[in-house]
């Protein structure tokens, strides 16, 4: 098992390689990348052959070459389905996003409770009943959800998800949601994230 | 001044206690606030007594009490002006979002770059070209943006929120944003945080 730190950092690189990719570089020296992530070059030398050695001495390492084997490390060269529950302003922001395929994420289902909102289609996924999520969701073997309902809603429909098998779950209500063991969370706080930045102001 | 690790825990505290005070609960104890928070009640207590005595042994502390005096610890006593760059998919949901008025945040200014969106309203908002951002940021003395323009918009987006006086930015854009020293960004990646709930699947 690699260290959850070296994990952690395999994120960071990944994120700037795809943006170095985007802008057309083709190598990167490990002091580059280091900048970059603001980590410590020899450290990045050290994570990355770990894994084998990519980079050659004095020409740096190749940027999709590197990206393709993080990937690959990351669990992230295949598609995950995902579930999506609320298709309100984030929902829809979400479901409108060409970011995540290429990312390596299909929001596969969308579900909402306003039955003016059921049956429709949006960006390409029809919204469904949220009555029927244990159904869809064992039908289709998905086991990331995104929670994009109201706080009072929250704590029912992350149970529920649970129930059905999900076990891994990226939550916009910001509240504290109790989860069994086996089901990883994170909730995107936006309100707190605003409101750490501004106590250092 | 106050250590990061409790100014951190703070904000934890908070965003329990909101959902609480919505629950309608009066009052919390040590020990239920530190399960929900994943704190030992023994810290939630050394926390508290910092700055002053809040809690009454066997009753336990006054949520509504505890929120604004947490509040005021925080800064956040006090509505803070914040303007957005980029009226798309997640700026449109944060104009629509009633809930940042309600933490004590005010999305007062608007930008894009699209002409068939400049000089319309959403969400009571008037979507102002990004041309007059300097201007429009020093008439109101904002010191707090959020970036949710394309990744490679974002760069030079971020340059002259800088260059306008701004000190605290939220970027939804996946991507290293150089700042100057003075000028605290937080970065909130969907897509890797999501990648990072699956990679422990
Ligand atoms: N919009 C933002 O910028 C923002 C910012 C911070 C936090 N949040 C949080 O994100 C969450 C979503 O916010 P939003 O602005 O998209 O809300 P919204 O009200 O626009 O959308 C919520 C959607 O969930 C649906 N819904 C309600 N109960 C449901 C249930 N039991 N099952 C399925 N669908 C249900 C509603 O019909 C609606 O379509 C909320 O918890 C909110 O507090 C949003
Ligand atoms: N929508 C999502 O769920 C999601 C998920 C992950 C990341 N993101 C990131 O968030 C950011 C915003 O995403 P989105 O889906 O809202 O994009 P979007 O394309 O819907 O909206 C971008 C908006 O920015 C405007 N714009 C472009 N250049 C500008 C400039 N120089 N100045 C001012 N306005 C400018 C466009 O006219 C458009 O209105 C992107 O960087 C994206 O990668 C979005």
């Amino acid at each position: 098992r690699i260290a959850d730190q070296t994990i952690g950092r395999l994120f960071v690189y990944l994120r700037v390689l795809l943006c170095l990719a985007e802008e057309g570089v083709e190598t990167v020296s490990s002091e580059a990348l280091g900048d970059a992530c603001e980590v410590k070059p020899s450290v990045v030398r050290k994570d990355l052959s770990y894994f084998g050695g990519f980079g050659k001495r004095g020409v740096g390492y190749d940027v999709e070459g590197l990206i393709k084997e993080i990937r690959s490390i990351l669990n992230l060269d295949s598609v995950m389905k995902a579930a999506l529950v609320g298709v309100g302003n984030i929902g829809r922001a979400m479901l409108a996003y060409p970011g995540f395929k290429t990312e390596g994420f299909e929001l596969a289902l969308a579900f909402d409770k306003d039955p003016d909102k059921v049956g429709r289609k949006a960006d390409g996924v029809v919204i469904e009943d949220v009555t029927d999520l244990e159904q869809r969701i064992s039908d289709e073997g998905i086991k990331l959800a995104i929670i994009a309902v109201p706080v009072s809603e929250a704590p029912k429909v992350a149970q529920r998800l649970a129930d059905a098998g999900i076990k891994a779950i990226l939550s916009f209500a910001p509240c504290p949601l109790n989860m069994p063991e086996d089901v990883k969370i994170t909730c995107v706080d936006l309100a707190t994230e605003m409101a750490r930045l501004v106590y250092y102001l």
